[in-house]
């Protein structure tokens, strides 16, 4: 079973 | 003081087109530059980067940097009042309330103009790295978007392994699984935007969404081409080119084995 991660987990907020 | 003319009105329908599904509400910047957008979806799995420089317009001036607060849905319904052939012009003052659409068809009888309220969208800005990624794919988009629709059919996630002979997209659900494999074209293999092209410094799988991909082909009508990037471990980018304007890049985060 795989999850979905999150696109904010890579990029950081500017 | 904004004004961005576009005599090939039509890219613009194709352009919201391609993120309205995605995207529900975002803010455009308009710059010297151009313009950019960057938006994240609803459950903040992708993200859609637009880029549109200014020498892709017929004209365009931007006396003073403004970003323009737009819901997507409702400027794609404006859209769909052009024709077309219509050649597109938008218009914004320095502290806009509003985006002025003008739409003129080819022999300029017709003209029509609309008003688009605009929205204060508060978003979270994030960096994306300048990343040198392990693969770059080049293929048809159309092709692409066939992989996609076809193998959403079987099952929710798709397997892509990246090797230097090829691109192996998988797939597996209730009703069983499936495989397509895209080779490399060789150098005599017909016209370029027909070719497979794989850069490859190592080889890479990661397993995606779907849906989400699905989205991301609704930009197929933008380009003959579409490359896709891929590293280990990190968000793939599915890069749709606009000749000779810009591109819509779309970044979705891997599903990751518990």
């Amino acid at each position: 079973m795989s999850s979905q991660t999150s696109i904010s987990r890579y990029f950081r907020s500017k | 003081m904004f004004e961005a003319r576009l005599t090939e009105g039509s890219l613009l329908k194709k352009i919201i087109e391609a993120i309205k599904d995605l995207v529900q509400e975002a803010n455009v910047d308009c710059s010297e530059e151009g313009l950019t957008m960057q938006a994240m979806d609803a459950s903040h799995v992708s993200l859609c980067s637009l880029n549109m420089r200014h020498g892709g317009f017929d004209h365009y001036r931007c006396d003073r940097s403004i970003s323009l607060g737009l819901n997507l849905a409702n400027l794609g319904k404006i859209l769909k009042c052009a024709g077309n052939d219509d050649v597109v012009t938008l218009k914004a003052e320095d502290e806009p309330d509003t985006l002025t659409l003008m739409f003129e068809s080819p022999n300029q009888e017709r003209i029509s103009d609309f008003e688009l309220k605009l929205m204060d969208i508060e978003t979270e800005h994030l960096g994306i790295p300048n990343e040198e990624y392990k693969c770059t794919i080049s293929m048809p988009s159309g092709e692409f978007q066939r992989i996609v629709r076809d193998l959403a059919v079987i099952g929710e996630t798709c397997i892509i392994t990246c090797t230097k002979e090829g691109v192996k997209f998988s797939v597996s659900g209730d009703l069983g699984n499936g495989n397509v494999t895209v080779r490399q074209s060789s150098a005599a293999d017909g016209d370029e935007k027909d070719q497979v092209k794989i850069q490859m410094e190592e080889p890479v799988t990661l397993n995606f969404a779907l849906r989400y991909l699905g989205f991301f082909t609704k930009a197929t009508p933008l380009g003959s081409t579409v490359k896709l990037h891929m590293s280990p471990d990190v968000p793939i980018v599915v890069e749709y080119p606009i000749d000779g304007i810009g591109s819509i890049s779309y970044f979705l985060a891997p599903k990751i084995d518990e």
